[in-house]
């Protein structure tokens, strides 16, 4: 449930945010 | 260092070669020069320039060209550290560097809060927080009603802004990341250990005997 998640829990979910994108993986 | 220049390959590096770089950050020699197998195939994704910009950078994260993403434009402008709109091979080292597996948790922690600290103002301010919502909520197929977004901040701001003062310092940020250690989970990449062997190809292209590094 999105709503019991604290914001940068949220945030943290974004693909801009995950790197390992970067790699090809 | 090994025999003459390849080519292409000094107008990479310029000053910055791999052993320079491998003695201000965690990685070896070897990684260094596998970053810049990965780096030689960013950079050149668009403009064959020897330097990534963001059109270049969006593409790497996301394999497709129109998207705008507040965050992968937020990391990009942490990466070029001299502000120049594009982030060379150096600036690219010394940035990933912070993701490394082995990388001491301040430096995450202070790279985190420069991330969320949109305005640079110093702090992580509420608006700012919630902006970055938004955003989320815009690259996603999640929906969240406005007043589920201000209770969310409510909530999180009850808990990380310790002297309610509506925004969170660098030091309750220590605070609150180390109550929540799943926030920085996005600040290791564990591909970094194995970079070497993600790129091989940088034995071939090698210039440097590690050995004397």
């Amino acid at each position: 449930q999105p709503v019991a998640m604290n914001a940068f829990e949220l945030i943290s979910m974004s693909k801009g945010l995950n790197l390992e994108n970067l790699f090809g993986t | 260092m090994g025999c003459g220049p390849s080519k292409g390959r000094r107008q990479y590096l310029g000053n910055e070669d791999p052993v320079f770089l491998a003695s201000q950050t965690t990685f070896s020699v070897s990684e260094v020069e596998a970053l810049f197998e990965l780096f030689k195939t960013i950079s050149s994704s668009v403009i064959d320039d020897g330097l990534i910009n963001k059109e270049e950078f969006v593409l790497a994260l996301f394999k497709n060209r129109t998207k705008e993403n507040l965050f992968a434009s937020r990391i990009f402008d942490l990466f070029d550290v001299k502000h120049r709109g594009v982030i060379d091979f150096g600036d690219f080292v010394r940035s990933l560097h912070i993701f490394h597996p082995n990388t001491p948790l301040e430096d995450k922690i202070g790279f985190s809060f420069k991330l969320y600290d949109l305005d640079n103002t110093g702090f992580i301010e509420r608006k700012g927080v919630k902006q970055m919502l938004l955003a989320l909520l815009g690259e996603s197929e999640m929906k969240l009603a406005d007043e589920a977004i201000e209770m969310i901040l409510d909530k999180t701001f009850l808990e990380a802004d310790i002297n309610q003062d509506g925004k969170i310092d660098m030091t309750e940020w220590q605070h609150f990341v180390s109550k929540n250690p799943s926030l920085l989970k996005i600040m290791t990449l564990p591909y970094l250990r194995d970079i070497t062997t993600a790129f091989p190809s940088f034995v071939f292209n090698s210039e440097v005997d590690e050995d004397a590094a």
